[in-house]
């Protein structure tokens, strides 16, 4: 039989504030509609909640003791081992590998290309408009432009005429018409910056989440019992310049509450434009008759605290900051194979009220790692299992410090299943 | 058995208290390493001192202790670390 591809999508900094992860405020109705389609858990966990060490732990399937990259100054080949890359194992078993967008981290953890040659098959895609992302880019209420945190923008209006993911979006639509006539399978791994800060998205999306219906975080104070080496001073977010102009005292805060209320609208605007591109990128999956043949696992690299504990941004070992959204879709596994004409991922528009709720699909909430991404996405495309690691195994190549999760895909064909298939 | 399942995750620190780069401190300033143990029922974190050139966690400098339970306290905002009547759990859990 075909080589299964793989579609990997990685989001930056989201957390699971999903509708198919019980958030009845945010609108995500196409990765909702993906996971109607997949196996959902619910209590998946990254191994370290910053971006660099993160994404090297997960696409080495390595812990950050083994990687020991905490911070963003090393490349692992160089200072911990010669690890395989989940990309590197596929491309060194006959696919083509593409990376779009932030899948590694850039910079020295990822020496400076996204660890091309090794984990790609060709040079990896980032978005020309990325360079403005940190730039003075949002309109102020004194109607100049500013470097902010909050920064709906009217896209007509920034540089180029548009934004990182609706460019990774575009880029990865055009990859995969190429590979539809390619003879090899394909690995595309698709990387969106959003909803990572700054909060730059079309200015639209905030409509979605008028300020008066936006709450604090549950618990928004700083808890009496935590410990101080436990709590996140958020130094990031008050570098910018919406942020700095509030004067907020170092480190406990608080922000002023209207200020806490725009954030969280901010954060989950950009989670529903997020949306929009996964939308875009599945229904093109779709047209291109490519969804009976591909595996689609979505994820992030970590969460995002929106105030619970008196916290924002990442940098804990908090359940918001570590927990995050992980999905696979394998076909004929977690959904019936497509029939001829019908689409499994049409668009979903987050505006229109009357898109579908969608059926909840298969969860479990057995705890996970995102350290088990390589071993379940070798074994889900029917190659051998990386073997466990031993301790140490700086000098391993390739092996593999997580579980196999396909033990909760080993779901016979759905065709046998009379309920499913009821 | 869906108990027994653990989530591994790790925050490094540069001190014991918020300071400028207590968010993303780079190696060699890494004093303190917070090791959690994730499972259905509970978080516990212990934050121990680190020596970032030999790449070692000193469990028995424990800085600090987090122990939260999932169902009495999902958002986490109670640590019972240091409350006696779960000394028994803690000197399980301990490394």
């Amino acid at each position: 039989t075909d080589a299964l591809n793989i579609l990997l999508i990685i989001v930056d900094d989201l957390r699971p504030s999903l509708g198919c992860y019980g958030d009845k405020l945010v609108r995500s109705p196409n990765i909702d509609q993906l996971a109607s389609h997949s196996i959902v858990f619910e209590n998946a966990f990254a191994q370290q909640a910053v971006c660099a060490p993160s994404r090297v732990s997960f696409l080495t399937g390595r812990r950050p003791d083994t990687t020991r990259l905490y911070d963003f100054n090393s490349y692992w080949r160089v200072h911990s081992g010669n690890f395989s890359t989940i990309p590197q194992y596929f491309k060194e078993n006959g696919y083509v590998t593409m990376s779009v967008g932030k899948v590694f981290h850039p910079g020295i953890s990822s020496n400076h290309s996204d660890d091309y040659p090794y984990s790609w098959s060709f040079p990896p895609y980032h978005p020309s408009s990325e360079k403005y992302e940190n730039t003075k880019t949002c309109k102020g209420q004194d109607g100049k432009l500013h470097a902010n945190l909050l920064c709906p923008v009217d896209v007509a209006d920034v540089p180029e005429g548009t934004l990182p993911d609706k460019q990774s979006t575009e880029e990865a639509i055009r990859l995969l018409e190429k590979m539809k006539t390619s003879v090899s399978p394909f690995f595309l791994a698709v990387g969106y910056h959003k909803p990572h800060i700054p909060f730059r998205y079309p200015k639209e999306f905030q409509k979605l989440y008028p300020l008066e219906n936006m709450t604090l975080a549950p618990d928004p104070h700083v808890p009496d019992s935590l410990p101080p080496v436990a709590y996140n001073p958020w130094m990031d977010i008050r570098e910018r310049e919406d942020v700095q102009a509030l004067n907020i005292s170092v480190p406990y805060g608080p922000i002023p509450v209207d200020f806490q209320r725009k954030i969280r609208q901010s954060y989950f605007a950009s989670v529903s434009y997020l949306d929009t591109q996964v939308g875009h990128l599945l229904s093109a999956l779709d047209d291109l008759r490519l969804a009976h043949n591909t595996i689609i696992a979505f994820t992030s690299d970590h969460g995002w605290a929106l105030g619970e504990h008196g916290e924002w941004a990442k940098y804990s070992n908090f359940d918001v900051t570590t927990r995050v959204p992980l999905m696979f879709y394998v076909p004929g596994k977690t959904a019936l194979l497509p029939a001829a004409g019908e689409k499994l991922f049409p668009y979903q528009d987050p505006f229109d009220p009357a898109s579908e709720l969608m059926g909840a699909g298969r969860r479990t909430e057995d705890l996970v790692e995102l350290v088990s991404l390589f071993p379940t996405l070798a074994g889900l495309a029917g190659m051998p299992v990386p073997p466990w690691c031993p301790i140490p195994s700086f000098h391993v190549e390739l092996c593999r410090e997580g579980h196999n999760l396909q033990r909760y895909l080993q779901l016979h064909d759905l065709e046998e299943d009379p309920y499913l298939f009821g | 058995n869906p108990r027994e399942l653990i989530a591994y995750s790790q925050y490094p620190r540069p001190a014991d208290f918020p300071q400028w780069n207590s968010d993303k401190p780079s190696l060699k300033d890494i004093k303190v390493m917070g090791y959690s143990i994730r499972t259905i029922d509970y978080r516990y974190t212990v934050w121990v001192g680190f020596n970032p050139t030999e790449f070692l966690a000193n469990f028995s400098d424990i800085h600090a202790g987090e122990l939260y339970f999932v169902d009495s306290d999902p958002l986490q905002d109670h640590n019972v670390y240091n409350d006696s009547q779960h000394g028994g759990l803690l000197l399980s859990l301990r490394p």
